[in-house]
C-alpha cells in the first residue's frame, strides 16, 4: 500500500 | 485597466481544457509580465501554474497588478463561444468586478463581446523553489497521455523507474501487472517525436494515475511533454505553449506505506 500526500507539505505557503 | 489581446482564442481554449478538470477556482494574476494563476486542486494533492507571458500577446496593457477571480466552468464556456481562429481580446477595469472577453474573426465581420462576473478569491499561494532534478524526460506528450490512460485500467499508480537511456512505467492490480518500456530515441527527424532522458541519478517513485491523468487534458497545447523527476520531491510535469508560456502541474510521490 501506498500513501498519498499532499502537495502542502513539500511546499511553503506564502 | 486591463486589456491584452491574443491572435487565436484556440491557445485559450486549450488553456482552460487542461485545467478545469482539476480546479474550479482560481486567480488570474495579471501584471506587466502577462497573464499568471497558480491553484491546487480542491484535496490539495496537485498544483497547478500557468505562465502566459507579455511577449506572446499581440498586444498587452497592464496599468496596475491585479487579481481576477474566475469559476474556471463559467470560463471555460464562455471561452466555448469563440472560434478557434477569432482573435481575443480580454479587458478589466482596475478596480472592477467584470472581464470582457471580446472575440472577433478572422475577417472582422463578427464580433462577440461577453462579460464575465469576477469572484473575490482568497486562494493560498505555494512557493516553489527553482531545483534541480535527478531526471528529465521529454517524451511525445500524446505517448504519455496514451500511457497514463492504457495503466489506469490495470492499477490506481504508476511507478516511474528512470535509468540512462530509457523510463519504465509500470502498474500493479487486482487484475494483473503492465510494464511499458520508453526508450531514449536514438536518432529523430522530428523533434515532437522524441524521446530524451537526461539522468543525473536514476529514480524510482509512485505517483497518483488519477492526476496524471487530469495534467494529460493539456496534452493538446504542445506537442511534448516533460517530466522532471528527483527522490522525495514532487513531480513536475511540464507542457510548453509555443512563443506564449507553459502550463505546470506538479504532484507529490505516494509514499511507501
Amino acid at each position: 500500500d501506498s500513501w498519498q500526500v499532499g502537495i502542502i507539505i513539500y511546499y511553503l505557503i506564502l | 485597466m486591463f486589456e491584452c489581446r491574443l491572435p487565436k482564442a484556440e491557445v485559450l481554449k486549450k488553456t482552460m481544457d487542461a485545467l478545469k478538470d482539476l480546479i474550479k477556482e482560481a486567480v488570474w494574476d495579471v501584471s506587466a509580465q502577462g497573464l499568471s494563476l497558480q491553484s491546487m486542486d480542491s484535496s490539495h494533492v496537485s498544483l497547478v501554474q500557468v505562465t502566459l507571458r507579455t511577449e506572446g500577446f499581440d498586444t498587452f496593457r497592464c496599468d496596475k497588478n491585479i487579481a481576477l477571480g474566475v469559476n474556471m466552468d463559467t470560463m471555460q464556456k464562455l471561452m466555448k463561444c469563440a472560434s478557434n481562429d477569432d482573435n481575443i481580446t480580454l479587458k478589466s477595469e482596475d478596480n472592477g468586478d467584470l472581464l470582457s472577453l471580446i472575440f472577433e474573426s478572422p475577417n472582422g465581420e463578427k464580433t462577440s463581446e461577453y462579460e464575465m462576473k469576477l469572484m473575490d478569491l482568497d486562494i493560498e499561494q505555494l512557493g516553489i523553489p527553482d531545483q534541480e532534478y535527478s531526471c528529465t524526460i521529454k517524451m511525445p506528450s500524446g505517448e504519455f497521455q496514451r500511457i497514463c490512460r492504457d495503466l489506469s485500467n490495470i492499477g490506481e499508480s504508476v511507478n516511474i523507474t528512470v535509468v540512462k537511456g530509457g523510463v519504465d512505467f509500470s502498474a500493479k492490480g487486482d487484475i494483473g501487472n503492465a510494464k511499458i518500456h520508453v526508450t531514449e530515441s536514438s536518432n529523430v527527424d522530428n523533434e515532437k517525436d522524441a524521446v530524451t532522458v537526461e539522468v543525473n541519478e536514476p529514480v524510482n517513485l509512485t505517483f497518483a494515475l488519477r492526476y496524471l491523468n487530469f495534467f494529460t487534458k493539456a496534452t493538446p497545447l504542445s506537442g511534448q511533454v516533460s517530466l522532471s523527476i528527483s527522490p522525495d520531491v514532487p513531480l513536475v510535469v511540464a507542457y510548453e505553449i509555443e512563443d506564449l508560456g507553459h502550463v505546470k502541474y506538479f504532484l507529490a510521490p505516494k509514499i511507501e506505506n
